[in-house]
């Protein structure tokens, strides 16, 4: 464990606590896209598979199971809380995420390590998570105005990716049979949808004001 | 350790 996988690690961790103070605070999940909320439920599903055949570490076994609680805790409030699912505009959030769903179990079944259950969904949850904030970028530029939580949710969302990057860096660096490649490219993937998020970011934060992303 | 068996990341 480095001190950038430590530093990713918490950002997710600090961007899954902002969603839910938003949500928490406000009773409210407008400009949060409900698709993009099930398709990490989905990917944490997926990938941590693995709680029940492979032990790597109490901070691993513990950060798992926060990420598959607080995700579906999410979609919880958003599908069955009765204040904050009135606040869900449907129709600002179409994006058709099963097709993402589909494309990437389809890449899963072509692209893994190994040729078996658990990989297979393994490769699947990767190439999943680098896709599944796309429903989010869509809603948020439909919607033009972003509130404060909710970019900072997607801030830390995408700094952790960042942040990921800068470890697998560190890692091939210093340990000589670092060699993850569907991880590694797909993170690349990942990070670089952001990019155009981070730019506006950064434009309303040096000027000062409100997050706006262009139509 | 071989490629695959290493998942200790999240």
């Amino acid at each position: 464990m480095n001190i950038f996988r430590l530093a990713g690690d918490m950002t997710h961790l600090l961007s899954i606590l902002v969603l839910l103070l938003k949500i928490y605070a406000t009773k409210s999940c407008s400009g949060v896209s409900r698709k993009t909320q099930e398709l990490y439920a989905i990917v944490f599903l997926a990938r941590y598979l693995d709680l029940f055949t492979d032990f790597i570490s109490v901070y691993n076994t513990f950060m798992k199971i926060v990420f598959i609680a607080s995700s579906l805790a999410i979609v919880w409030c958003i599908r069955v809380h009765p204040m904050v699912k009135r606040s869900y505009d449907k129709d600002l959030d179409t994006f058709r995420h099963y097709l993402l769903v589909a494309a990437s179990f389809l890449l899963a079944l072509f692209l893994h390590e190994k040729f078996t259950f658990l990989e297979i969904f393994w490769a699947f949850s990767i190439y999943l998570e680098a896709v599944a904030i796309l429903p989010q970028l869509v809603l948020l530029q439909r919607s033009g105005n972003v509130d404060n939580l909710t970019g900072q949710y997607v801030f830390f969302l995408g700094a952790y990716r960042g942040l990921y990057i800068l470890n697998w860096i560190y890692r091939y660096l210093t340990e000589p049979r670092f060699t993850r490649w569907i991880a590694c490219v797909s993170g690349v993937v990942q990070t670089a949808l952001y990019a155009d998020f981070f730019y506006y970011y950064f434009i309303s934060w040096k000027n000062n004001s409100k997050l706006k992303l262009p139509a | 350790s071989s490629i695959t068996d290493a998942k200790d990341e999240l």
